[in-house]
């Protein structure tokens, strides 16, 4: 294979095998993720170069078929929880295992008590169900205050009664949850003796493990498609309502709070800060994959810049034939570029630090200090705000790098930038976020 | 803002607004372009940028008959000052892994000009804010798109090389352009041939809308 970026490659002035390390963070992690990275790429099971064409139906029914086939692979290979969550990374196709692995599982991991831990997460883990994190509604997004599902406590049954009092109640946008999800974390306000404690997490069962219809009581579908050709639209994006549907008490998640049979409200000593780790989880990860997406776009526009040549004062190629000037040697095209390339690694860098900080935190907040809280909450939006807002328009700026032929599919950054713009409104909409930071920085 | 003043010592990413009166006053020593390669000069101006604008709206939203009322108002400048403190983080967690053990024939190097490169530019970008505030003057700002500029010319025989570094397959990144051997144009007519249009020569339709049209 003739490579025509070699002359290029020849040029470098650091060792670019040390640089893939201090990228991925350890040797460790570079031989890990490298192998599976290789192992993803020569399998056709995951071929992904048709997405573009392919039919709303035929794409959910392909990253259907490839998170069956993931599963198949992670268990035929014996694959490690590391190994398997770089082999669902590289697959590169978003499905309803995406918001099991990354939402439902840590959901229950940071939410249930240590006995419904040990009832539902076997479970989950063998995928005999699956699950989605519900808590956005129609009518509120991310307001969390402002949700509208109710969960009220009868007592005589023991039972919660989950109920979507309005249509602006329904449960809008949760990953997987239109045609796949089993069961879903259900974001409800606790109502028990007459009383509104505010938004606690339930695990609600939605559809039958026998047939996969709804459950009665239980509306739920696809939201319709979204931006872009391919994207968001191989994930089954739901909507969910429900009509007095009964769950058995213990199916609230009870880590904090819980309800006794008598239908007190009882706090646990588990400290509520608690909660507020996994937001901090979450985002760490939105970081990273700000790095990830940007660092994809860079990667594509630099090797074409480099492909690509036009105008300029005529001089000669290596083989002393006439060629035009190499995109990438014109200032403006590195103006535009090189601090993208930079932006991408300096973002990897904060989003390996936030990875610390998360940890630093989770053990302060167990044993009870509260005092780096309030900074570390408001670092981790405003960074989640700035890198998904600079990513997303870096990766547009790509793709106008690249000329006209950016514009098309096949240079993948149309699909790319579908795949990532969300990031600036989902888990905290940016400007929300950076609000937040501002009154942070206003009580300092 | 309001806190300082009561001694209570910022943490985390806020312990540099301990020192706001310094901060506050400060002036920029950059005298010639090089001198914007000191790690601690950048850090310095854009801490400086940061509680400027912070300490700014602090004062104005006290003009305000209700904290509400002042938020409300002035939440766009309320955005730019997190902005600011946010870049800082950036810079300051990009600075400090330069200031880490770092292996490799090179590697720190090409480190040091992309963290060069993200700090300048966000100056170029920003230059309203720094200059606004003070934090560095128009001489200094010009000074600093030189640097810009010399960076440039200094990553450029290492672009291809820095995003091999990132590792990714062919299936991974999914692009055509982005194709590691760079054999693109041969690839781009390849997968043009792919398109459901190019299934047939005369396109569906051609009988129904084409062919009336020429022949009317």
């Amino acid at each position: 294979i003739m490579d025509h970026l070699a002359h290029e490659r020849s040029k470098a002035q650091f060792s670019v095998e040390e640089m893939k390390i201090i990228w991925a963070g350890s040797l460790h992690a570079f031989q890990v993720s490298d192998r599976i990275a290789r192992l993803v790429a020569s399998d056709p099971g995951f071929r992904k170069d048709n997405r573009a064409v392919l039919s709303r139906k035929e794409l959910f029914k392909s990253a259907l078929r490839k998170a069956a086939y993931v599963w198949k692979r992670i268990n035929e290979l014996a694959l490690s929880e590391e190994e398997a969550s770089w082999l669902r990374f590289y697959v590169d196709e978003l499905a309803y295992a995406y918001i099991h692995w990354g939402m439902f599982v840590p959901a229950i991991k940071g939410s249930a008590t240590e006995e419904q831990q040990q009832k539902w997460l076997p479970l989950a883990n063998n995928m005999q169900i699956i699950g989605t994190y519900a808590q956005t509604e129609l009518g509120h997004g991310s307001n969390v205050r402002g949700l509208e599902t109710t969960a009220t406590f009868d007592q005589e049954t023991d039972e919660f009664i989950i109920h979507s009092p309005t249509l602006t109640s329904s449960k809008w946008w949760p990953g997987g949850l239109g045609k796949v999800a089993t069961h879903a974390v259900v974001y409800a306000r606790l109502i028990t003796d007459g009383q509104d404690y505010g938004v606690h997490g339930f695990l609600v069962q939605i559809r039958s493990l026998d047939d996969h219809f709804p459950l009665p009581g239980v509306t739920v579908g696809d939201i319709g498609m979204k931006f872009g050709s391919g994207a968001f639209n191989s994930i089954d994006n739901g909507f969910l309502r429900f009509n007095h549907v009964r769950i058995p008490r213990n199916q609230m998640l009870m880590k904090v709070s819980r309800v006794t049979r008598q239908g007190k409200y009882v706090e646990s000593n588990v400290p509520k800060q608690l909660l507020y780790g996994a937001m901090v989880y979450v985002r760490q990860i939105i970081v990273a994959d700000a790095s990830i997406a940007l660092s994809r776009a860079v990667c594509i526009a630099t090797r074409y810049s480099a492909v690509r040549r036009q105008f300029g004062p005529p001089h000669e190629d290596e083989n002393g034939k006439g060629v035009e000037t190499q995109v990438i040697d014109y200032k403006t095209q590195q103006s535009r570029l090189f601090p993208l390339l930079a932006s991408a690694y300096a973002f990897r860098f904060v989003g390996e630090w936030l990875k610390w900080l998360y940890t630093d935190l989770i053990q302060k907040l167990e044993a009870n200090d509260f005092s780096t809280l309030p900074e570390a909450h408001a670092c981790t939006a405003g960074l989640k705000s700035l890198t998904t807002s600079a990513a997303a328009d870096g990766i547009k700026e790509c793709w106008k790098l690249c000329g006209g032929h950016g514009y098309l599919s096949s240079s993948g950054l149309p699909e790319l930038y579908a795949a990532f713009v969300p990031a600036c409104t989902y888990e905290g909409d940016n400007i929300v976020l950076l609000l937040q930071v501002s009154r942070f920085l206003m009580k300092t | 803002i309001s806190q300082l003043q009561t001694g209570k010592k910022p943490i985390g990413t806020t312990a540099y607004m301990a020192h706001v009166e310094h901060l506050i006053q400060c002036r920029c020593t950059v005298q010639k372009a090089e001198d914007w390669l000191n790690p601690s000069v950048i850090l310095e101006a854009f801490e400086a940028r940061a509680i400027r604008l912070s300490v700014a709206c602090a004062e104005n939203l006290t003009k305000f008959a209700t904290p509400l009322q002042g938020f409300s108002e002035l939440s766009p400048d309320l955005v730019e000052a997190a902005v600011a403190h946010c870049q800082l983080i950036v810079v300051s967690k990009f600075i400090e892994k330069l200031q880490q053990n770092i292996e490799g024939n090179g590697v720190k190097q090409q480190l040091e000009t992309l963290c060069n490169i993200y700090c300048l530019n966000l100056i170029h970008k920003h230059l309203g804010d720094f200059l606004s505030t003070g934090s560095i003057s128009p001489k200094q700002a010009s000074l600093a798109s030189d640097q810009l500029r010399s960076r440039y010319s200094k990553l450029r025989s290492n672009v291809i090389a820095l995003v091999d570094a990132f590792n990714y397959t062919d299936h991974f990144l999914g692009s055509v352009l982005g194709r590691y051997d760079g054999n693109v144009y041969p690839k781009l007519y390849e997968e043009a041939w792919k398109d459901p249009l190019n299934d047939s020569i005369v396109p569906d339709g051609y009988h129904e809308y084409i062919q009336p049209l020429l022949k009317q």
